[in-house]
């Protein structure tokens, strides 16, 4: 039914192509085999519009082009990441203006020899990591499953974005913060789990971990924020070592009075329930989670992303 | 180049047509959704991609981006028509970026060489 292929030349513009130019969509359907070819309407210079096998084989040979086994179909609830997006944007040399209002720089390092962007979202059902009893801060684990990235792509960075959000005025708080500017921060710790749950953490105690990077942060802003994860991503493509997630944790630099570290993981959007924060829909969830981008070079061409094509 | 009015006056002459039928680039405009694909690309719509097409003729003029090849080559079939003229290519091309969901419901962002004609000439 999606058979329907036509390169619109120029000097018809964007306007659609005259009915008679496309093959007339059957109306039972059928879906069957390959069609007999139809002319061109008289008086036209138009070639006779091709088969359905020589259209199946035409759109096999374009999605080889452009990498892909198959014709992706989509499910309704895939959701594109505004990040994406933006690098979308920022790559084709879009809205400049809107560009700078975000802030967004093209992460340059990561994209220095790279021509591929891939986003994940992690498993939710594999987030829960146990932790060790008492007041300590909450871990959770992310496990992004990586296979559908081909094996003859190399990864050359990995980035872990988190989203928080400012947390509501407390004149308490502020008062206090007032005094001891160093009080509210945070810091968040982004790991390597090196051992799968249960090997590493019996009864619940302290996990085979690695640090891969971390950063202090104050919660009187909403931004995302980014951490490299390239070694462990590296290691689970290129190195071929297993990959048993990333663990992130959020705690209070100083030990709270008030806040505590439910309030610090309020803060840092890294569940879609966290306590005392509520759970957010499923829209806005999609939206702050999680996200894993990877910066790779599929071995085609050699010109990176980052060379931006000048507005014409 | 602005079009060429004839107001009757006698002295002008009007414009060779022949430089109209040279090579050059054109536009070509591919639209996803004509081959049922703006259902997994997320961006663009549709790019131009341009083609090259027009005659690559004796003498080959600075402008038709002629290789040494190219004019010898034109030198030739001037006087002998079974050596073909030199062919209208693109000589240049640019990358376009592509946002698409893959197969498996996964956002990627690629960067695709060779896939927009920025110009043309006589090879």
């Amino acid at each position: 039914g999606t058979a329907r292929a036509n390169f619109i030349p120029a000097e018809t513009g964007r306007k659609k192509v005259a009915g008679g130019l496309l093959h007339p969509r059957g109306g039972g359907g059928g879906g069957g085999g390959g069609r007999a070819e139809e002319g061109a309407p008289p008086g036209t210079s138009r070639r006779p519009f091709p088969s359905h096998e020589l259209l199946r084989g035409f759109e096999a040979t374009l999605l080889q082009m452009f990498g892909l086994r198959r014709r992706p179909q989509p499910s309704r609830a895939a959701v594109v990441p505004s990040y994406m997006l933006d690098l979308y944007r920022l790559q084709s040399g879009g809205d400049a203006e809107q560009l700078l209002d975000l802030g967004l720089q093209y992460p340059e390092k990561s994209t220095s020899r790279a021509n591929t962007v891939r986003s994940f979202h992690h498993e939710e059902d594999l987030e829960a990591l146990p932790g060790p009893p008492g007041p300590a801060p909450r871990r959770l684990r992310y496990f992004f499953n990586l296979s559908s990235v081909p094996a003859d792509e190399a990864i050359s960075s990995a980035e872990l974005r988190l989203f928080r959000q400012r947390l509501p005025d407390d004149a308490e708080a502020a008062a206090e913060e007032a005094s001891a500017p160093e009080q509210g921060l945070h810091r968040i710790n982004v790991y390597e789990v090196m051992k799968p749950v249960g090997e590493g953490a019996e009864g619940g105690g302290d996990l085979a971990t690695r640090l891969l990077d971390t950063r202090l942060v104050h919660p009187n802003v909403s931004r995302w924020e980014s951490f490299d994860v390239s070694p462990a991503v590296v290691r689970w493509t290129a190195g071929g070592e297993p990959n048993h997630g990333l663990a992130v944790e959020v705690v209070p630099l100083h030990p709270p009075r008030q806040t505590g570290p439910a309030a610090a993981a309020r803060h840092v959007r890294i569940s879609r329930s966290l306590p005392r924060g509520g759970r957010l829909d499923a829209a806005a969830w999609a939206r702050l989670r999680p996200l894993l981008v990877t910066f790779s070079h599929d071995g085609r061409g050699q010109a990176p992303l980052t060379r931006r094509r000048p507005k014409r | 180049s602005p079009k060429h009015h004839d107001h009757g006056g006698g002295g002008a002459h009007p414009r060779p047509r022949k430089s109209k039928k040279n090579c050059r680039r054109h536009a070509l405009y591919v639209d996803f959704s004509d081959v049922g694909w703006n259902d997994w690309i997320v961006a663009p719509p549709g790019y131009q991609a341009y083609y090259c097409q027009g005659d690559c003729p004796f003498p080959l003029a600075d402008h038709l981006n002629s290789t040494n090849h190219a004019i010898v080559q034109t030198l030739v079939n001037s006087v002998n028509a079974t050596i073909p003229k030199a062919c209208c290519v693109p000589t240049e091309l640019s990358a376009i970026s592509m946002l698409y969901l893959d197969e498996y419901d996964k956002v990627v962002l690629k960067n695709y060489q060779e896939m927009v004609v920025e110009g043309c000439g006589c090879r």
